[in-house]
């Protein structure tokens, strides 16, 4: 499956 | 996390509170545009539901509330507190010719066609175009009071800085997230006229920015 990109930004 | 990205949101978070310290001291929003402050507080209600179902750090759960009750508290000093000083009829620009090609956008430009994914990305696209009415604000009034310019300044250096941290983020860590970037680009691009005349006007001391 198409990994999510983690928004791990503000 | 890296310089630009830091430097980033430390002028995002500066930009916020010397509008909402100007408001509140001032005890006046006199030439602030609502209608941004409504977006600014929706795109971070959109882009921040991930706060209750994925922890990325303290630090990102600390700035994502900071943000969140600094916008929402701001919103309320101009549509409550401080109505009787809010210019609504300077304050005219038609946001329903943001939302609704930015909601259409969402739906067709994603990662992926998941409710929190389309919500992440309606955020990305409305965070470029949200300064609009406030920078159509000041051409309609043809001025803005310095504090008003610095506020803005910090607003536009903060995605000018976040273009840095993706470009690092390129080189470092393979890490490249198009929507954010590409609208991260227009949304700088929509302060270029206004650093320029922040630069040539207010550096130069002449306080007030008049229009030509």
């Amino acid at each position: 499956s198409v990994q999510l990109p983690r928004h791990d930004e503000l | 996390m890296n310089i630009f990205r830091l430097l980033g949101d430390m002028c995002h978070l500066v930009a916020i509170i010397i509008l909402f310290l100007k408001i509140w001291r001032s005890k006046s929003c006199a030439g602030i545009s609502g209608k941004s402050q409504v977006l600014f507080a929706l795109v971070f209600t959109t882009r921040y539901l991930d706060l209750f179902t994925s922890f990325i750090s303290v630090y990102n759960t600390v700035m994502k509330v900071v943000f969140l009750v600094l916008a929402y508290a701001t919103v309320y000093l101009i549509y409550l507190r401080f109505r009787s000083t809010y210019n609504s009829e300077s304050d005219s620009f038609r946001v329903e010719f943001l939302l609704v090609p930015v909601a259409g956008l969402s739906f067709l430009e994603n990662y992926a066609f998941a409710p929190l994914e389309i919500l992440w990305t309606f955020s990305i696209y409305l965070e470029s175009v949200a300064i609009l009415p406030q920078l159509f604000m000041i051409t309609k009034t043809g001025e803005a009071e310095s504090i008003t310019t610095h506020y803005l300044f910090f607003l536009g250096l903060y995605r000018a800085l976040y273009l840095a941290n993706w470009v690092w983020r390129y080189h470092t860590e393979g890490f490249f997230d198009q929507i954010a970037v590409v609208s991260g680009v227009v949304q700088t691009i929509f302060y270029c006229d206004f650093f320029y005349l922040y630069f040539t006007k207010v550096l130069r001391g002449s306080g007030k920015m008049t229009l030509p």
